[in-house]
C-alpha cells in the first residue's frame, strides 16, 4: 500500500514537473519568436 | 595508529560466560564510531581477550524484524570478506549487537576524510576483496541489496569486508527472484527499480556504480533528486565515467561489465574475479598509506573536537555553575562519545539528499560514519510474505493520497469558478493531466518558483505517508517489544 501511494505521488509530481518545464520552454520559444 | 589495537587472532564468538553477564561487565565501551540505520555504533574493548569489537546499540522501538534479519544473515556467514557477528545482548531498552571491528571505517568515510577520491590501483584491490565477499554471499544464496562505498569496510590491514545487512535478502529455491524495491536509489539496479524480480546480479550492478563512486566521489545522478534518478536509471543507457580519459580501458571494461542493463547478460562475481582488471589487483598492503592517512586525519579531528569541547566546558564552568554541572555530568558518562559525535558532525560535507529526508536508513556498521546518501526501503519483507499469500486484499483497500499540488489546482479552479469565470466544473477530473493546464496561466517567475519548491513539497508528502504507515505499524512493534523483553541474550 505504501509503495502504491508513494508511486502515485512520485508520478503525479513527475507529470507536474514535466508540465512546468514544458511551459517554461514554450514561453522561452515564444519570447524568441517575438524577438 | 591503527596497529595498536589489532588482534593477533580472530575472535569467533563470545564465550558462554560472557553471554550470561551484563554487557558492561564484558566490554569497555571506548568511543562512538558513527550512527547507523537503527542506532549508534561504538568501538569497544572485549575484556576477556583484549580484542577490539564494534557494538551496534539499537533501540528496541526500531524495526526489530530488520535487525533480526541482519543478525541472522551475519550469523550464517563465515567469510573473511564479510563482517563477523559475535553475539547480542539486551540492555535496558537497547539491543547490543557485537560485531567485528574494522579500524579504517568504510570506503566512503575514507574518501570523505581525505576529501579526495581513490586511485584506480587502490580501487582494484578494494574491488577484489569486495567481489570475494559477494561471491561468497551469492554462493550462500543471499543478496546484499545495498552495496555502496559506505557499506564496504576496511580493516587496518586493508582487507575489504561487506557490512550492513539490514536490507539483505535470502533467496529460496521457490523464490528465485525477489521483487521488493530496496537499496539506495543511485546504486539500485534497473530491474530492482522496475520490480520485475531480481537476483544476486543486482549486487553486481551496485558494485559497478560503487566503482564509479570510488573513482569520482559520488555515484552517477547523485546531483539530481533520487526520485527522479529512479525514473532515469531504467530508461537511460548504463552510466559511464564522466571523463573516460582518466581511466584505463581495462577498468572501463570492468565497469561496463557490471553495468549491463539486462541482468541475464550481466557477469557474476565469480566471472568478474577473473577479469584482467581484478586479476592485476595488487595486495591489500598497497592500501596502507591510504588508511594511515585517513586515520590520522580522523584522529586529528577527534583531538580538535575534544579540545574545543574542553574549551567550551572551561568557559561554561566560569560562566554559570548550573550549566557547568550539566556539561560535566554528560562528559563523565559519555566523554569519548561526545567527542566522536562532534567528529561525525564535522564530517558532514556531502551534498546529495537522502531518499526520504527524515528516514534514518543510512549506511552504517562497524566503523562507519553517517552517510549523506540514504538507503531506501519501500516494501518490507512482511509485506512480501503477505503478497505471496493474501495480497489481493491490498488493492481493494487502496486509496492513493492526492498530491497537495493537485488539491491546490482544484482549489484554484474552484476560486476561479466561484468568481464567475469558469463554467467547466463538470469537466474537472482530479488527479488527471487536465488539471495541469492551469500552468499556462502563470507567469514565468511563478513557474520557476513552483519548479524550485517541487522537491521539498514532494519530500514532505512522502514523509507524511511514511509517518502514517509508521503509526499503523506501531502496535505490531509494541507487541514484538513486549515479547522481546522476555527473551534472554543470544
Amino acid at each position: 500500500l505504501f509503495m502504491k501511494e508513494l508511486e502515485h505521488i512520485v508520478k503525479s509530481y513527475e507529470a507536474y514537473r514535466q508540465a512546468l518545464l514544458s511551459e517554461v520552454e514554450a514561453r522561452k520559444q515564444r519570447q524568441q519568436w517575438y524577438a | 595508529v591503527q596497529m595498536r589495537n589489532h588482534p593477533r587472532r580472530q575472535l569467533k564468538k563470545l564465550s558462554e560466560d560472557s553471554l550470561t553477564k551484563q554487557p558492561e561487565e564484558v566490554f569497555d565501551v571506548l568511543e562512538k564510531l558513527g550512527e547507523g540505520s537503527y542506532g549508534c555504533v561504538f568501538k569497544a574493548h572485549y575484556k576477556e581477550t583484549g580484542e577490539i569489537v564494534a557494538i551496534k546499540q539499537v533501540p528496541v522501538e526500531s524495526d526489530l524484524q530488520e535487525i533480526i534479519k541482519e543478525i541472522s544473515i551475519m550469523q550464517q556467514c563465515n567469510s573473511p570478506h564479510v563482517v563477523r557477528y559475535y553475539g547480542s545482548y539486551f540492555k535496558n531498552s537497547d539491543l547490543w549487537i557485537v560485531m567485528e571491528y574494522c579500524g579504517a571505517g568504510s570506503v566512503s568515510d575514507i574518501i570523505r576524510l581525505r576529501n579526495k577520491t581513490i586511485t584506480e590501483e587502490e580501487i582494484a584491490t578494494i574491488l577484489q576483496s569486495t567481489l570475494k565477499g559477494l561471491e561468497y554471499l551469492h554462493f550462500m544464496r543471499k543478496i546484499h541489496r545495498d552495496i555502496k562505498a559506505g557499506n564496504i569496510l576496511l580493516n587496518s590491514e586493508g582487507q575489504a569486508k561487506l557490512a550492513d545487512f539490514g536490507v539483505a535478502g535470502q533467496l529460496t529455491d521457490t523464490m528465485a527472484k525477489r521483487n521488493t524495491v530496496i537499496g539506495t536509489p543511485f546504486w539500485m539496479a534497473p530491474e530492482v527499480i522496475q520490480e520485475i524480480g531480481y537476483n544476486c546480479v543486482a549486487d553486481i550492478w551496485s558494485l559497478g556504480i560503487t566503482s564509479i563512486e570510488m573513482s569520482e566521489g559520488k555515484p552517477p545522478y547523485a546531483d539530481i533528486h533520487p526520485m527522479r534518478a529512479i525514473f532515469m536509471i531504467p530508461t537511460n543507457p548504463p552510466p559511464t565515467f564522466r571523463n573516460p580519459d582518466l581511466w584505463s580501458p581495462s577498468f572501463q571494461d570492468f565497469v561496463s561489465q557490471c553495468l549491463v542493463k539486462n541482468p541475464e547478460n550481466r557477469a557474476a562475481a565469480t566471472q568478474l574475479l577473473q577479469h584482467p582488471f581484478i586479476r592485476a589487483a595488487k595486495p591489500n598492503s598497497i592500501l596502507r598509506a591510504l588508511i594511515t592517512d585517513a586515520m590520522e586525519i580522523k584522529l586529528k579531528r577527534q583531538e580538535e573536537a575534544e579540545q574545543r569541547e574542553q574549551e567550551d566546558e572551561d568557559n561554561s564552568d566560569e560562566d554559570e555553575v548550573d550549566q557547568g554541572t550539566m556539561v560535566r555530568a554528560g562528559t563523565g558518562d559519555l566523554g569519548t562519545v561526545r567527542a566522536a559525535g562532534s567528529l561525525v558532525g564535522s564530517l558532514g560535507g556531502g551534498t546529495a539528499r537522502t531518499m526520504i529526508a527524515h528516514d534514518d536508513d543510512d549506511d552504517d556498521d562497524t566503523g562507519t560514519m553517517r552517510s549523506q546518501l540514504g538507503t531506501m526501503v519501500i516494501n518490507s519483507d512482511d509485506e512480501e510474505e503477505e503478497e505471496a499469500g493474501t495480497m489481493k486484499r491490498r488493492d481493494e483497500t487502496m486509496q492513493p493520497a492526492k498530491p497537495s499540488f493537485l488539491e491546490y489546482f482544484e482549489q484554484k479552479e474552484k476560486e476561479a469558478n466561484s468568481q464567475g469565470g469558469g463554467t467547466n466544473a463538470d469537466n474537472r477530473r482530479p488527479a488527471n493531466e487536465g488539471d495541469l493546464e492551469v500552468v499556462s496561466s502563470w507567469s514565468v517567475e511563478e513557474l520557476r518558483l513552483r519548479l524550485a519548491s517541487l522537491d521539498p513539497q514532494m519530500e514532505q508528502e512522502i514523509e507524511e505517508i511514511r509517518q502514517r504507515y509508521q503509526t499503523k505499524r506501531q502496535p505490531i512493534l509494541d507487541a514484538i517489544e513486549a515479547k522481546k523483553r522476555r527473551q534472554q541474550n543470544f
